[in-house]
């Protein structure tokens, strides 16, 4: 364990508990995709299927387990208690269009060709893609609240933070794994965009709006 | 256990 990495879980786990306090605080999930939120619980179940089968820390278990929960706690907020603020015609992105190919390039493409393994490739390739219908969504709203992109931020932040960490872990313990590196690029690279808004908009005390 | 997997990473 490093500090990137460490600073990668931090920032993971305050993007999720913001945006579970946020949709709590205002009693809305105006302008959160459920899309994203339901692949984000998906992403979690599939890979932290190793919970009981494979013991690697409290520390790890623990954060697994809060992870699993808020997001499960997210998706029931969007879908069932404040179902009525769920803003349901701009979270058009076609969710299959990006669950279906991840699916398939899980099967070709990963470290071991068993149900697990198969299952935890699926969720790196999910996850690195699972923020899209989010973006789609303001990018056809054409706005964001600023805790909406404070979320977004931290959320980006972490896979940027455990790039580094990658580097690290190569150089001192020669350690790679060449699935999560390709991914957690391509999940960081997806951000980028947003990150330029993000420092020169919402940092100086804008809000996010796009240019009609 | 195979080294180059990032299975004790979140």
């Amino acid at each position: 364990m490093n500090v990137f990495r460490l600073t990668g879980d931090l920032s993971h786990l305050v993007a999720i508990i913001l945006l579970l306090l946020k949709i709590w605080k205002t009693r809305s999930c105006a302008g959160i995709s459920g899309k994203s939120q339901v692949m984000f619980a998906l992403v979690f179940t599939t890979r932290y299927l190793d919970l009981f089968t494979n013991f690697i820390s409290p520390y790890n278990s623990v954060m697994k387990v809060i992870y699993l929960g808020c997001s499960y706690a997210t998706v029931y907020m969007i879908y069932m208690k404040f179902k009525a603020s769920y803003d349901g015609n701009h979270d058009t992105f076609r969710a299959e269009f990006l669950i279906i190919p991840v699916g398939g390039l899980a099967f070709l493409v990963n470290h071991e060709f068993t149900p697990l393994e198969i299952l935890w490739t699926f969720s790196i390739y999910l996850e690195s893609v699972a923020i899209l219908p989010q973006l789609f969504m303001i990018t056809k709203t054409g706005e964001a609240e600023t805790i909406t992109t404070h979320y977004l931020f931290a959320l980006g932040l972490y896979r940027a933070l455990y790039l580094i960490n990658w580097i690290w872990r190569y150089y001192f313990e020669g350690f790679f794994d060449l699935i999560a590196i390709v991914a957690g690029c391509v999940q960081t690279i997806l951000y980028c965009d947003f990150f330029y808004l993000y420092i020169t908009k919402v940092l100086h005390g804008k809000k996010l709006s796009l240019p009609a | 256990k195979n080294k180059n997997k990032a299975k004790d990473e979140l």
